[in-house]
């Protein structure tokens, strides 16, 4: 037997559509330490990557190991039945075909529930390597948002280069080219606000604008996003989830042909 | 420049 309840379905709804942009169907692997889901996107140039604590949850129980391989599209559609304030609980019974969502309005006067097919996905895991990061930048997800979209009109990459003065992110393509750079900020009284920038070498790396603005889609999920960069190094982009996990897109660097 | 796998950089489990 699986059952998680959440309070917030909205954040759930939020998750779903960080990650329907780069996947269309994936599996959410459940476990007495919560919900796990690690997917490439189709064209296996990023993986996305989300822990959801079972303590983070209302209520959780998982007697057995289960994985739910689920269309996201489907999903999409149970979760727009939903209203902003409802509490979700999902339920699904051992070696079951279906996972059962049921919503319930804040003042209980509202009740429905939807059951939707699972299905067998044949994914596989990546093992991902623990990884020493040559600088971690930290900034308000919003304006990492507006800077990936404003600098995604001039060019198909976006080079994301940090020193200790600060980050800078540059495209260039046919009609010019933008630079936008941040310096370190820290905002005591509003730490949401903050750029922050732990550096061990400066590093200069490449990527590709249309992978990153699907990232952005998690930005309502967290005020503050986190971008870890090493040489040669896949980019983590990572969205903490309050009280209940995170949220982390990897994407593999562009290289000199 | 070209884009290379998100697998070339993670072992398969």
């Amino acid at each position: 037997m699986f059952e998680a309840r959440l309070v917030n379905s909205s954040t759930f709804r939020k998750v779903l559509d960080a990650i329907k942009d780069l996947l269309n169907e994936a599996s959410f692997d459940c476990s007495e330490n919560g919900i796990q889901l690690q997917a490439m996107d189709s064209s296996h140039v990023s993986l996305v990557s989300l822990n959801l604590k079972s303590d983070g949850f209302d209520k959780f129980r998982c007697d057995r190991n289960l994985t739910m391989g689920m269309n996201l599209t489907s999903l999409g559609k149970v979760f727009k039945c939903s209203g902003a304030d409802d509490t979700v609980t999902m339920k699904a019974q051992d070696y079951a075909d279906t996972v059962t969502f049921m919503f319930e309005s804040k003042k209980q006067d509202k009740i429905s529930d939807y059951e939707m097919k699972l299905m067998n996905l044949d994914q596989e895991h990546l093992g991902i390597p623990d990884t020493e990061f040559s600088c971690i930048i930290k900034m308000p997800s919003i304006e990492f948002a507006r800077i990936i979209r404003d600098l995604s009109q001039f060019g198909e990459s976006i080079v994301i280069s940090c020193t200790k003065e600060g980050v800078k992110f540059s495209a260039q393509g046919d009609i010019g080219t933008g630079n936008v750079k941040l310096a370190q900020t820290h905002n005591f009284d509003k730490e949401e606000e903050s750029v922050t920038i732990d550096l061990q070498e400066p590093v200069a790396l490449t990527f590709a604008c249309q992978y990153l603005n699907s990232f952005t889609k998690a930005t309502p999920l967290s005020n503050q996003v986190k971008l870890s960069m090493c040489e040669n190094v896949p980019l983590v982009v990572e969205y903490q989830i309050p009280e209940l996990g995170h949220l982390r897109f990897y994407l593999a660097p562009k290289i000199e042909e | 420049m070209a884009q290379p796998s998100i697998a070339c950089y993670f072992n398969n489990r």
